[in-house]
């Protein structure tokens, strides 16, 4: 599983 | 994009709206923390920063503007348009007890040790925690008009559904956000004694939420 970040959430 | 995230940024947005529209129509402001708003305009214009260094789409350009303008909008019309009806006395919640934490905590605990990113995750906790000036002044006073209690209605489900969204993409994308989503979790926590009052007093009876 891939630890990060969702930059395409508002 | 999934259908909880496309309800969750629909709710965020109809939320927004009602509050705007309920204070425009009525020229008055009273009962919305002022506070709650500020934060909230704080929250938008940290984390989309990244509008000057990313694209990611149209969708996602366009709701961050009208995000921000919005924002902008509701916090000018109870700062300077309608500020004769804002209740100061009411709207007593010491802010300085969140954006400090808040601060610290972003600087603590990050994806990395850049401003961008410093200052997304800033957002990301500051949103978690904007509405207690909200909810508090509506302790205070004991009541809240229906459109407000709708606008707080809109605005938890939206990051509810956002909590159905992050387990879709673990699912689907193997992915998995840890400050968004305990974040998320906190956030939603803050409106369930909300919800609760919502079901049972707002949707049952009628006219305005009394606290007992």
């Amino acid at each position: 599983t891939k630890l990060g970040y969702y930059k395409d959430e508002l | 994009m999934n259908i909880f995230r496309l309800s969750g940024d629909v709710c965020h947005l109809v939320a927004i709206i009602i509050l705007f529209l309920k204070i425009w129509r009525s020229k008055s402001c009273a009962g919305i923390s002022g506070k709650s708003q500020l934060l909230f305009a704080l929250v938008f214009t940290t984390r989309y920063l990244d509008l000057f260094t990313a694209f990611i789409s149209i969708y996602n350009t366009v709701m961050k503007v009208v995000f921000l303008v919005l924002a902008y909008a509701t916090v000018s019309l109870i700062y300077f348009r309608f500020r004769k009806s804002y209740d100061s006395e009411s709207d007593s919640f010491r802010v300085e007890f969140l954006l400090v934490p808040v601060a610290g905590l972003s600087f603590l605990e990050n994806y990395s040790f850049t401003p961008l990113e410093i200052l997304w995750t800033f957002s990301i906790y500051l949103e978690s925690v904007a509405i207690l000036p909200q909810l508090f002044m509506i302790t205070k006073t004991g009541e809240a008009e229906s459109i407000t209690t709708h606008y707080l209605f809109f605005l938890g489900l939206y990051r509810t559904l956002y909590l159905a969204n992050w387990v879709w993409r673990y699912h689907e994308e193997g992915f998995f956000d840890q400050i968004a989503v305990v974040s998320g979790v906190v956030q939603t926590i803050f409106y369930c004694d909300f919800f609760y009052l919502y079901f049972t007093r707002v949707l049952r009876g009628s006219g305005k939420m009394t606290l007992p």
